[in-house]
């Protein structure tokens, strides 16, 4: 099972919310 | 460097994408002399420890290069957590191969804070394993200084290891494809316009990417093996990134 990779997800998405 | 009006445009674009090296550097040593600051003076950090430093503080920076990239924006999050998590450390060893080349020195490493760190000496502190890993990278940036990789070109192996048509479960598989296949051929293009009389410089030059591979596989292993006997610093994205391939 992988498991997620929370920092890089956070890096990847941060400022994209609007 | 060579400035003709042939070059493809793609060349270009990739180029522009490339981060300001002296922003980089200055941010990596400025977060790493605060860290060193918040920990006593007699709590000296481990040459592997401080090049684990380096090497975390430095995937950042290629994240934060990725994210700004053209191509990679057009991609979900989830495509693109798929292919950094294929490619990190190839991403981080050709960053610190291409510095070497441009470094020019076989005595010493240029490392990713502009500092320089003696070659005759690491023997002795970093231990067989980490000294080899060292060797074939010098190996390496010998042959692509032999080959005079050029920062364009750098910047098109660069694509070329993030859009990796073989990266399983992709929700944008062709997408990922077609960049690989329009950087190939921005790069043939290249080459063939700015060395013309060097042929094979493509070939020569794509050919260094499994020997990359190769390298980078070498040293995850490595830090897989330092991380399980808790040699590893926790809680940064170097590690979290060595879970997410290996898990």
């Amino acid at each position: 099972k992988k498991k997620d990779n929370a920092l890089l997800r956070y890096l990847l998405d941060k400022d994209d919310n609007t | 460097s060579p400035q003709l009006p042939s070059q493809p445009p793609l060349v270009l674009e990739l180029l522009r994408c490339d981060p300001d090296e002296m922003q980089v550097q200055s941010k990596i040593m400025a977060f790493l002399q605060q860290e060193q600051s918040g920990r006593g003076r007699q709590e000296k950090l481990s040459t592997f420890s401080l090049m684990c430093r380096m090497a975390d503080q430095t995937l950042f920076s290629i994240v934060e290069w990725a994210r700004s990239c053209i191509f990679f924006k057009e991609l979900k999050v989830g495509d693109q957590m798929k292919l950094l998590h294929n490619c990190w450390s190839e991403l981080l060893v050709l960053d610190h191969v291409f510095r070497q080349v441009q470094h020019g020195k076989e005595s010493s490493l240029l490392l990713v804070t502009g500092q320089e760190m003696d070659l005759s000496s690491m023997g002795s502190q970093a231990g067989v394993t980490l000294s080899g890993l060292v060797q074939r990278g010098q190996v390496l940036a010998g042959r692509l200084l032999t080959l005079q990789v050029d920062r364009r070109e750098v910047a098109c192996l660069k694509f070329l290891l993030l859009f990796n048509p073989n990266v399983k479960l992709l929700e944008n598989q062709a997408f990922v494809e077609s960049v690989q296949e329009q950087v190939n051929g921005a790069l043939l293009e290249y080459t063939l316009c700015t060395y013309p009389l060097y042929l094979d410089k493509f070939s020569q030059l794509v050919m260094r990417l499994p020997e990359l591979r190769a390298l980078s596989t070498q040293a995850e292993d490595y830090l897989c093996y330092k991380h399980l006997s808790g040699e590893v610093p926790c809680n940064n994205l170097l590690i979290e990134m060595l879970h997410a391939k290996r898990a």
